[in-house]
């Protein structure tokens, strides 16, 4: 469903000496239907490498594919209608914009997309996710777990094709954490969706079908079926 | 150090359909000394408790008291001076001024109280938090991690006598969040510094000498020595 070869993404101007090299040839791929999860340290490249797989960001060389489109090809305007009908994404930092309701936010991009919202999905995601009595405050109103969880619905409400996730549990606690991460498990044999989930929490990986170490902008090493 | 008696937080009209009792009638005592640790739920208060023990939010009822000064009394100026001198506090969302470098947040708060830093401390802080080259940069051009842990820099650069952790190794993987960690409960033995941490890691809290478990603003359980 995603894949990219070769990616490099340097920050900075190339070759002075503030550049940072935050992927350093990544090339990893994702099929229909896995739920993979990316790990390594702090600094290492995985949201970049997020971003960059999801048409947020450029690379710097390399291509990145979804579905069966190259990115590279794209104009703004395809590509910010890619991402709005196939992918789904939690930031690490929420991103919620604050003068809307956690309401607003969550069907902010089926409004800008002009898709209808399958009500009745919406009201199993906002229980499983227990914000329902949180619907009509603004994010500086929520607890930080509870901004996360509103960006979480906002991601998946249009059931995307693919969803992306950056640290989706860092502000969960265990019992909230299980319960987004077993969702995100079933969607994937459900809805036959993708999931490229960056985590450092080992338990969290532990729902994933397989796991990558990224260290200093390369995968290092990949495990099937991680388990605590 | 820090105590707080029956202290009580509503958010919104105080009777009105959305307000939020966020903190119920909680009384804590924090000893000199003491690294504490604040679990429980999302939502369940943590955040208010911690931002109301600082002396950040007021308190619908209740007291709170640091050292001998009863919040209470004091007007915005001394309350400010108070924070200033005696307190520091790491956001679960950061709270980073975007258009200062690294460095430039880290040392604000003792420029604005005027005192003067100790380099060499500085430097052991940059060096154990491994944030070295980031410090010319700003806040979006910093990891999620990076970002933690220039907070944490922050709060720790002029000693204070409280500590005040909000979730601080969420975004930390698990060798950065031990180093910090193992950095804090040193700081509390060398440097007799009294710290409070709002975590939902169970591996977090077992670096505290006590923890209590919060639940609808109010404790319901208290552990000495929490361990794995
Ligand atoms: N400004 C506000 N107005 C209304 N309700 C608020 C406000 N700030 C916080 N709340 C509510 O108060 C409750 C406690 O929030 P708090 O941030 O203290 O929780 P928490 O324990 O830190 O949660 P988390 O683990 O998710 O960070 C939550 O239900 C939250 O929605
Ligand atoms: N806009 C930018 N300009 C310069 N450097 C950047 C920029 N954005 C990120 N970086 C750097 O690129 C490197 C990789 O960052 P990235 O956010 O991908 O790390 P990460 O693995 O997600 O870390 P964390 O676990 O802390 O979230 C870091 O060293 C970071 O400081
Ligand atoms: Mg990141
Ligand atoms: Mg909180």
């Amino acid at each position: 469903a995603v894949a990219t070869y070769n990616a490099v993404k340097i920050y900075g101007k190339i070759g002075s000496e503030s550049a940072v090299t935050a992927l350093n040839g990544v090339s990893l791929e994702v099929p229909l239907g896995q739920f993979l999860a990316v790990m390594g340290p702090s600094g290492s490249g995985k949201s970049t490498l997020l971003h960059c797989m999801a048409g947020l960001d450029d690379l710097t060389s390399g291509n990145v594919i979804i579905g069966s489109t190259n990115l590279n090809g794209l104009s703004d305007r395809q590509l910010t209608r890619l991402r709005r009908n196939s992918i789904g994404f939690m930031f690490q930092s929420f991103n919620l914009l604050p003068t809307l309701t956690a309401e607003q936010n969550i069907r902010l991009p089926s409004d800008l997309a002009g898709s209808s919202v399958d009500e009745k999905w919406f009201n199993t995601l906002i229980d499983l996710l227990g914000i329902g009595d949180r619907l009509k405050h603004r994010p500086s109103e929520l607890s930080g777990g509870q901004q996360q969880r509103v960006a979480a619905a906002r991601a998946l409400l249009s059931k995307p094709t693919v969803v992306f996730a950056d640290e989706p549990t860092g502000n969960l606690d265990s019992k909230a954490g299980a319960l987004l991460l077993g969702f995100l498990r079933s969607s994937v044999h459900e809805h036959g969706q993708t999931i490229v989930m960056v985590t450092h929490d080992p338990n969290a990986a532990s729902f994933a079908d397989k796991a990558v170490l990224l260290a200093d902008g390369q995968i290092i090493h990949s495990i099937e079926s991680p388990t605590q």
